[in-house]
């Protein structure tokens, strides 16, 4: 066999005498059993009651018990001065149960046929925050703050407080952990508030690399100290400020640090009180900013963009060469160039060069040569000049041809109708006449 | 050349010595991959001589010193109106050698000017032909390995045309003279082409530069008084010439 499972409760029902609004039987002994969900309680509300009326409803009676105890007994017709009828308001259940048992005895009176009952129940919300203090010592339902939902409660806590596993209780919060947000707020426990003693709190700002972290000290700060001649010591109450490959840095007494630089991206903050003394804590602001690379400098036949005063974490530049430079990197030329200020404080590339172009050896030219007016190394505005191999050759056009070196790398003629120079033979010009002088 | 004298260096550099199969022709450079000759000089019998049995020299005053190794010819265009199967009809008596390597000119080779379309010759006007043709030395007639030159005057084709004519009374087979012809030499003699001469040029000088106003072509004995050399009026083939060199 297995078990049903119980029936969901339901939020509102209606319940009636046996035969009703027919009159009920003689020697009845009726129960029904209401319930309504967990954190509700039950409203019952009757539409009619018509039961023999008796002094205490000792023949016939509608008893309302829950856990037993008896919430009322009822019987008579409404207005009638006998018996003890219920009325139209609605009448509570301290829970989520409540009983009816229907009772009746062996005779009814013969002139007046009674009908029995009709009522209508209904779900609803409990204020359990309003219930007063369980007498058991348990002590309040919640210890801080108590919030009221449909069908349950919350507890809550205050500020500096943290709810504990029970739900109910609250703890002192240091607030601690990782903050790893660019900016936040920090404070002691239960700030403005002195923290109860033998606090040990950690708190750890942790933002990525390529952010320092900048604390700044607001408002109260007043932590326990000995006033010495080097300034306050701080044997038991501290505030221990520890940044990496540093040595940590114990903060107290009554004067705030303001702001604190740590140039890193990491900071621990161990605040411990012992057992006495009196501090009365602390808060402070952090925010962060990026680290900032080298000034590119200027580039010699290029620049860089954008221009800023201050580059900082992930900066991009960018380089571009003038015109009839070109971008070498490592010895290989490379058609752009960008770079990103790193985490580390470096760009992660290193600035290129700005070279000159050149365009190549230019054409050489049949029965002819070409000769560099200005210029070298065919580098970018250079100019030559073609010349044939004279004077056996000449130049097609006889006019000079021109080229110069321009940034798009070719040889470009000076004179845009050359296409291409043309060294073309000298004929019937030779080097020796035949003369005769003699005559 | 009858009555010339030995070219000095560079003076004709673009006088070619053509050989085939032992005989001796003259030509011109007038490209740096062509040559211009007399039609004869490359058609034997009727029928263009292959391309392979041309051997050409440029550059050279002398056969002995300096012959080195020849240019080969990769095609050879004889005028396609030239028909002289009898030797008796030079009329377009023109060819065109394309040699199988361009030619890098220097002082030594050079080419001659083409005339201009019209260009006149005007008779009495001096002009210098060459070649490695025979020459007499002591009234006797051997061939050099020298190339010769001489001056000769233009005639006038009635003066020419009437010693031909003179000639024909007593001599058979003799060529006639045409319009693509001219003729040049003095009457007395003593100075004129001769055999090896063929195909070479006969220049005319004007505004400093020497043009091919002809090419040696044939004549009745050489440098006899009354006598003529007779030349293929270069002019009137421009057209072809230019047609010819640009298709192929």
């Amino acid at each position: 066999c297995r078990r049903l499972p119980d029936p969901e409760p339901l939020m509102h029902g209606a319940v009636q005498s046996p035969q009703y609004p027919q009159p009920y039987s003689p020697n009845l002994q009726e129960q029904w059993d209401l319930s309504v969900p967990e954190g509700y309680q039950i409203q019952i509300t009757f539409t009619h009651l018509d039961i023999e009326a008796s002094t205490g409803c000792y023949y016939d009676a509608l008893t309302l018990l829950y856990d037993a105890k008896i919430l009322g007994k009822f019987c008579g017709q409404e207005n009638s001065a006998d018996g003890h009828h219920p009325g139209s308001q609605p009448i509570p259940s301290p829970g989520n149960r409540l009983t009816l048992i229907f009772q009746t005895d062996d005779n009814n009176p013969e002139r007046h046929q009674n009908v029995g009952f009709s009522a209508q129940y209904q779900a609803t919300d409990v204020d359990e925050c309003s219930a007063p203090e369980p007498r058991d010592g348990s002590g309040p339902l919640c210890s801080q703050i108590c919030l009221n939902t449909v069908g349950s409660y919350l507890c809550a806590c205050h500020h500096g407080y943290e709810l504990r596993p029970d739900q109910r209780s609250c703890v002192l919060s240091c607030g601690g952990g990782i903050f790893d947000e660019l900016e936040g707020h920090l404070f002691s426990p239960g700030y403005p508030s002195p923290p109860p003693y033998a606090v040990s709190c950690q708190y750890i700002i942790s933002v990525e690399p390529g952010f320092t972290v900048t604390l700044n000290f607001t408002d109260i700060f007043h932590i326990e100290s000995t006033d010495t001649v080097q300034g306050p010591n701080c044997p038991h109450h501290w505030l221990q400020m520890t940044i990496p490959d540093r040595e940590p840095i114990k903060l107290c007494g009554g004067k705030s640090p303001g702001q604190i630089v740590t140039n890193s991206n990491t900071v621990r903050l161990d605040y411990h009180t012992d057992d006495e003394g009196l501090s009365q804590g602390w808060s402070l602001d952090y925010s962060t900013h990026r680290v900032k690379c080298p000034f590119p400098g200027n580039m010699a036949n290029g620049r860089v963009t954008p221009i800023l005063t201050e580059y900082f974490y992930r900066d991009y530049i960018f380089v571009r060469c003038d015109q009839g430079y070109k971008l070498m990197m490592d010895g290989q030329e490379i058609e752009a160039f960008s770079t990103m200020c790193q985490s580390d404080e470096k760009w992660h590339l290193t600035l290129p060069k700005c070279h000159i172009i050149d365009c190549r050896e230019p054409e050489p030219l049949l029965n002819g040569g070409v000769t560099f007016l200005s210029g070298f190394q065919n580098q970018y505005r250079s100019v030559v000049q073609y010349h044939c191999n004279e004077p056996f050759y000449t130049l097609l056009g006889g006019i000079n041809v021109v080229f110069t070196c321009e940034a798009d790398r070719k040889w470009r003629p000076n004179n845009d109708i050359i296409v291409s120079p043309t060294c073309i033979p000298v004929c019937g010009q030779p080097t020796k006449l035949i003369y005769a002088y003699q005559r | 050349i009858i009555g010339g004298s030995e070219t000095p260096d560079y003076a004709i550099p673009w006088q070619v010595l053509l050989s085939r199969n032992g005989q001796r022709g003259g030509g011109m450079v007038i490209g740096d991959r062509w040559i211009m000759t007399a039609a004869h000089v490359v058609v034997v019998m009727g029928n263009p001589v292959s391309k392979e049995t041309i051997r050409i020299y440029m550059g050279l005053t002398d056969v002995n010193i300096r012959l080195g190794s020849p240019v080969l010819a990769s095609s050879v265009h004889v005028h396609p109106e030239y028909n002289n199967s009898n030797s008796v009809n030079f009329n377009h008596d023109i060819a065109l050698i394309k040699m199988q390597d361009s030619v890098t000119f220097s002082s030594s080779i050079m080419p001659i000017c083409l005339p201009a379309a019209g260009a006149t010759y005007i008779n009495g006007m001096m002009g210098l032909v060459s070649g490695f043709g025979i020459t007499e030395i002591d009234d006797r007639r051997i061939l050099t390995n020298k190339m010769n030159y001489v001056h000769l005057p233009v005639v006038t084709q009635e003066t020419c045309s009437n010693s031909i004519t003179l000639l024909k009374r007593t001599r058979n087979g003799v060529p006639s003279l045409t319009e693509n012809m001219f003729c040049a030499g003095v009457p007395e003699g003593g100075k004129d082409s001769c055999q090896g001469d063929s195909g070479g040029p006969y220049s005319l000088r004007e505004d400093g530069r020497f043009w091919a106003a002809g090419i040696v072509s044939w004549g009745i004995d050489c440098g006899k008084q009354g006598t003529y050399g007779v030349y293929t009026r270069v002019a009137n083939y421009i057209d072809w010439i230019n047609k010819t060199m640009q298709e192929n």
